[in-house]
Parts: structure tokens; sequence; C-alpha cells
């Protein structure tokens, strides 16, 4: 196997800042993956770090058995909906939720043990026609859905043991949310980018929605990826899967832009682009602290240093194909890639 | 970034946005 894997490139002389090759996950009987993520599990008074792995109809739960083997613990049938994404529930044990939908998402499910009965079960957390969805932190999960001309904003929230409790609205904007992002630093401070490339912000507790900004023209159906305040304002990562190649910034895929809240006023701080000479757009990726990992159009994966704007790692494809999806784990800064053909590639950064 | 390029900055930005914006 180890001829299938592929060897990272490495893009400056950051010599502790490498992309090794850890382990890979092997499961015969998937065709192809659909989403990866990690979840922390409890079994037998034994707390790890797992892998989710999920295809059309199925998710596995994956624990890890020895340093480069992992276990499937157990999978998840789904029915005739397809997955289309693990949605990760920040700081919880034993919950994976899952979007479920043909193009949008048509439903959201719970995944999950229950030790009263000792069965894995999964429940029905909402139906709808929803447009985004984030898992926040204490067990929270935020979603925005169309139904007719209304846009609902929902948080809903769940116990210990996966019963959700009731929901909290939240006042809706006019315009379509496309993604949405928590605050950092400002407790119940929540962030939505929208179809129409503004950022709105909302107060969770109160289900204000307090500020409309836009982004500007140059970069088209921005994604907040993560939010954070500092000094009194609002620095937010966007990813720009419509951007186009400009000689000053090359080909962006995440730009940080720092936003006065009180003035709606803001300024470019950050351009990550790709790196220079490599062919390929953004097509999919994922924020984690000051990191940020892609998968481009040809099919390799772009590791940046969001402070610094520079790619530090590519992983090119390897011969096994091109890389569909990169994730970072929860715990550490480990980074899960995976195929087409249903392979998973776990890597340190 | 200056001041001047955003506008007058506030620390309790959240707070005030909070107390302004419609219930």
């Amino acid at each position: 196997n180890e001829a299938e894997q592929s060897t990272p490139v490495l893009f400056d002389d950051l010599a502790e800042e490498n992309l090794q090759f850890v382990s890979k996950l092997k499961d015969s009987s998937s065709s192809c993956a659909v989403d990866v993520s990690t979840v922390w599990w409890e079994a037998a008074g034994c707390r790890e770090l797992c892998v989710v792995t999920a295809c059309e109809n199925s998710v596995s739960l994956w624990k890890p058995l020895a340093p480069d083997h992992w276990g499937k613990v157990y999978t998840w049938q789904l029915g005739e909906i397809p997955v289309i994404q693990i949605i990760p529930l920040l700081d919880t044990c034993n919950l994976i939720c899952i979007a479920l939908g043909n193009l949008e998402i048509g439903e959201i499910r719970l995944l999950l043990y229950s030790s009263e009965n000792d069965s894995f079960k999964q429940s029905l957390v909402k139906t709808g026609n929803i447009k985004a969805v984030l898992g926040l932190k204490d067990r929270r999960l935020v979603s925005s859905s169309r139904s007719m001309q209304e846009q609902e904003v929902e948080v809903v929230s769940f116990s210990e043991t996966g019963r959700s409790k009731h929901g909290q609205t939240l006042m809706p904007p006019e315009e379509t949310i496309l993604a949405f992002a928590e605050v950092e630093g400002v407790k119940d401070a929540l962030l939505g980018t929208t179809a129409m490339n503004s950022i709105v912000i909302w107060n969770l507790k109160t289900g204000q929605l307090l500020k409309k900004m836009h982004i500007g023209y140059s970069y088209p159906a921005s994604i907040c990826h993560r939010a954070y305040s500092d000094s009194g304002l609002l620095f937010v990562v966007l990813s720009h899967p419509h951007a186009k190649e400009s000689e000053s910034c090359g080909n962006p895929a995440f730009r940080v832009i720092a936003f006065n809240p009180k003035t709606a006023r803001s300024t470019g701080v950050i351009f990550s682009s790709l790196p220079p000479g490599h062919a390929g757009r953004y097509m999919e990726g994922e924020v984690k602290d000051a990191l940020a990992a892609a998968v481009l159009s040809s099919g390799a994966i772009a590791v940046w240093d969001l402070l610094l704007g520079r790619c530090t790692a590519l992983l090119p494809p390897g011969p096994a194909g091109s890389w569909a999806l990169v994730r970072w784990s929860a715990g550490g800064s480990g980074l899960l890639a995976g195929r087409g053909d249903g392979g998973v590639c776990l890597y340190r950064y | 970034c200056s001041d001047s390029d955003l506008g007058p900055i506030s620390l309790n930005w959240f707070e005030e946005l909070s107390s302004e914006a419609p219930p």
C-alpha cells in the first residue's frame, strides 16, 4: 500500500510544519466517500477520537485498534434519501449529526449509541428545504430553511443522550443564508454569509438580527468558515469558490477580512492563494484555527497557514486517484483526506 | 488598518448592536 500513498510536497522552509502520512482506512464494501469526520466516542469507560465515514446510504464509525489500524465499530444503514454531509457537533461525545437529501438537504438525522438498551440508534431532528447547517458549541445545531417565501433560522439543542430540546428561532434576513460560523470571543454571536454576498450577525440568546454588512462584488458567493472578534473588529475567514483569478492576488482560495461591526466598513487582511504555477480552482475545504485545507479542481489537496497567507503543503493526487474531500481532525492537527473511491487517509500536519 | 479606514471602533460592539437592534 505504500506505493498508493501520495507524497506531500512542502512549499517553504518551515521544517516543523509537515504533512506526514499516518494511516489508511480500508473499507472494501464502500464504493464512494461522501464525507468524513471525527467524533469523540466513549465505550466501556474509554473515550477515543474515532473516525466517521459517510457513503450515500450508510455511515460508519471507526475506532483506532493499533497505531496504523482502524476497526469498524458500527454502520448505520440509512433509507432511500442519500447522505450529503456529516455535521460535526463540537465538544460532544457519542453523537453524530448527518444531512440527507437530493442536491439540497431535506433531512437532518442524529446517530447515537443508547446505553439504556445497549443499541445504536438514529433519530430524525428536522425536515424541510434546508439551505445551511452548522453544529455549534454546547450540543446545538443551527439551520436555515426555506418554505415558500419565508426563511426560517432555527437553533436546536440536544441532551447528552441525544434527545432534541425545544428550538429557538432567530430573526431571518431577506437574503438566503448559505453558511454559518460561530464568533469566537463573543459568546452569543453567530455569523452567516448570504447568497447576495452579505454577512449577517445574530444574537443567539435573544434571536435578534444585529447587522448586515456587504462583502463586496469582487468575490461573489463567499462562504464563511470561521469568525473571531478581536480589539473591536470582527475577523472573518471566507472561501471564494467562484472567485476570478487576478494579477495582484492570484487565485484566492481563502481570504481574511476585518469588519467593523459598528460601521459595516471592512478591509481585506490577508489572501491565501493557490500555489504559484499550480493550475486549478478551490473546490471545497475546511478551516481549523489558523489552518485551512482545500481540495483543488486538479485533484490535489492544499494546506495554508492563514496567518502567513501562504500555502505550506500540497498533497498531489496519488496513483489511486484524485482527492475529493479534506477535513481537519477534532483532536490535534490531523488531516483526513478522502478519495472518490471511498479510500480515506489520515495525515499529521 | 486604521480607525479612519473602518470608522470608530467599539470593544463592546456586540452589546451595543444588541441594544440598538429591534427585539
